[in-house]
């Protein structure tokens, strides 16, 4: 554990919960994409399967449950109790595009071509595009309200953290993992965009809004 | 290589 892994963690944390608190509050899940919080409960589901077959520490336990725990309560609020304020109209991205070759991937490119390897080789994949369905519900209203853009900022931070994570393992372990680094690096790249607008527009006080 | 069977990371 190094500063960036836990700050990551902690970031990745603050976005899960930002995101629920929002819907909460406002009783309401406008302008949230339910497809990607469904990609990230099938994220936390497909990785941390080893929940139930090792024990690493009551850090990574805790942590592990409260991610699922948090993924399906979202899905929850947006499809079942605050059905009625879901954006489906504009939450067309069609996943089946991502799920499908993520899941060819994970099958021909993984450590160990073992059940639970494969699912955790999937898990990394289709993390690093799950946030897609959501940039494209904002690129089709054209705007996101400025508490989306605090959890986008936090979901897009916590894997620029890992990045820095893995290269301080990589100096001081001799740890890397080529899957979790490349897809990694492939997650931060679809925030940038996303981290300009953030920085030129929301933290100076204006809504995010994109040009017609 | 990497460690295949423990994963500490989240």
């Amino acid at each position: 554990m190094n500063i960036f892994r836990l700050a990551g963690d902690l970031s990745h944390l603050a976005a899960i919960i930002i995101l629920l608190l929002k819907i909460w509050k406002t009783r309401s899940c406008a302008g949230i994409s339910g497809k990607s919080q469904i990609l990230f409960a099938l994220v936390f589901t497909t990785r941390y399967l080893d929940l139930l077959t090792s024990f690493i520490s009551l850090y990574n336990t805790f942590m592990k449950v409260v991610y699922i725990g948090c993924a399906y309560a979202t899905v929850y609020l947006i499809y079942m109790k605050f059905k009625a304020t879901y954006d489906g109209n504009h939450d067309t991205f069609r996943v089946e595009f991502l799920v499908v070759p993520v899941g060819g991937l994970a099958f021909l490119v993984n450590h160990d071509f073992s059940p639970l390897e494969i699912l955790w080789t999937f898990s990394i994949y289709l993390e690093s595009v799950a946030i897609l369905p959501q940039l494209f519900l904002i690129s089709k209203t054209g705007e996101a309200e400025t508490i989306t853009t605090h959890y986008l900022f936090c979901l897009g931070v916590y894997r620029a953290l890992y990045l820095f994570n893995w290269i301080w393992r990589f100096y001081f372990e001799g740890f890397f993992d080529m899957i979790a680094i490349v897809a990694g690096v492939v997650q931060t790249i679809l925030y940038c965009d996303f981290f300009y607008l953030y920085v030129t527009k929301v933290l100076k006080g204006k809504k995010l809004s994109l040009p017609a | 290589e990497t460690e295949t069977t423990e994963k500490d990371e989240l």
